[in-house]
């Protein structure tokens, strides 16, 4: 079973 | 700011490029030409638009400004756009409208919109664009259009797999599964038909396909996309414009649980 990540886990927010 | 492009279709494609994947954007203008950031309301899509001066006739930004939309809005205005007609954009001093003018000498005729613009405030997402990748893919954005169409019917999720012996977009569906490899080649009558890789090590990632039916609403910026992969990164679907510029798409993976 796949899971979905977000992309705030991999770029720091501005 | 005092934007003209020759042809107003290039901004509709831009626009259209986009406009399905996320609400609204900033375009942040400056003396170097027109930037954009904006991420979908789950999260895993994250579109970056660039426009440089060279993709207009004229381009004047005397002072930076931001200009915020509603895409569905913008797309709306643009449906005026054709071949024919330019289209120059105009921002006041104190931004709160957008005026669109579409000019068709030819015809003598023109076209004025008012957009209202809107504040937006969007937490930016810090994007290094220099990005380093193990996997770097160069393709006709036609094929990969129509794999991605092909191959999404079958299953929700969408894996990508680089090796030496070319890159294998594949799907495990409940009742089907399909697998579609492309190896590098050199087309030399239409150079559009190559694909290229370039790896420092091979790669397996799966995504959500629903996210690449939003990225492939692109493809009419450019007959070429650029695929850049690393293990358990987000990976970076990009259609350069040919005089500068473009749409990149980072989308985030999916792990196995």
């Amino acid at each position: 079973k796949l899971r979905q990540s977000t992309l705030n886990a991999f770029f720091n927010k501005n | 700011l005092e934007a003209k492009f020759d042809d107003s279709t290039i901004f509709k494609k831009i626009i259209d490029s986009f406009k399905d994947s996320v609400t609204q954007i900033n375009f942040v203008c400056s003396e170097s030409g027109i930037e954009a950031q904006a991420i979908d309301d789950s999260r895993v899509l994250l579109v970056t638009v660039s426009i440089p001066p060279s993709c207009f006739e004229s381009y004047r930004c005397d002072r930076p400004t931001t200009i915020g939309v509603y895409l569905a809005s913008l797309a709306k205005l643009l449906k005026s756009a054709n071949t024919n007609s330019s289209l120059t954009l105009y921002v006041a001093d104190k931004p709160d409208e957008l005026l669109l003018l579409f000019e068709e000498p030819k015809n003598q005729k023109s076209m004025e919109y008012k957009l209202k613009l809107v504040d937006i405030t969007a937490d930016m997402l810090e994007v290094d664009s220099d990005m380093k990748s193990d996997v770097t893919v160069e393709m006709s954005s036609v094929e990969f259009t129509k794999t991605v169409r092909d191959l999404t019917q079958l299953s929700d999720s969408f894996t990508v797999s680089v090796t030496k012996d070319g890159i294998v977009f594949s799907v495990q569906g409940d009742t089907a599964q399909g697998k579609v490899l492309l190896q590098p080649r050199e087309d030399l009558a239409d150079e559009s038909n190559n694909l290229s890789i370039s790896m420092s090590k091979t790669i397996d990632l799966s995504f959500a396909s629903k996210y690449l039916l939003d990225i492939i609403k692109a493809a009419s910026i450019s007959n070429k996309i650029f695929l850049k992969f690393s293990d358990d990164t987000p990976a970076l679907f990009e259609f350069k414009m040919e005089k500068g510029g473009g749409v990149g798409f980072y989308l985030a993976p999916k792990y196995d649980d």
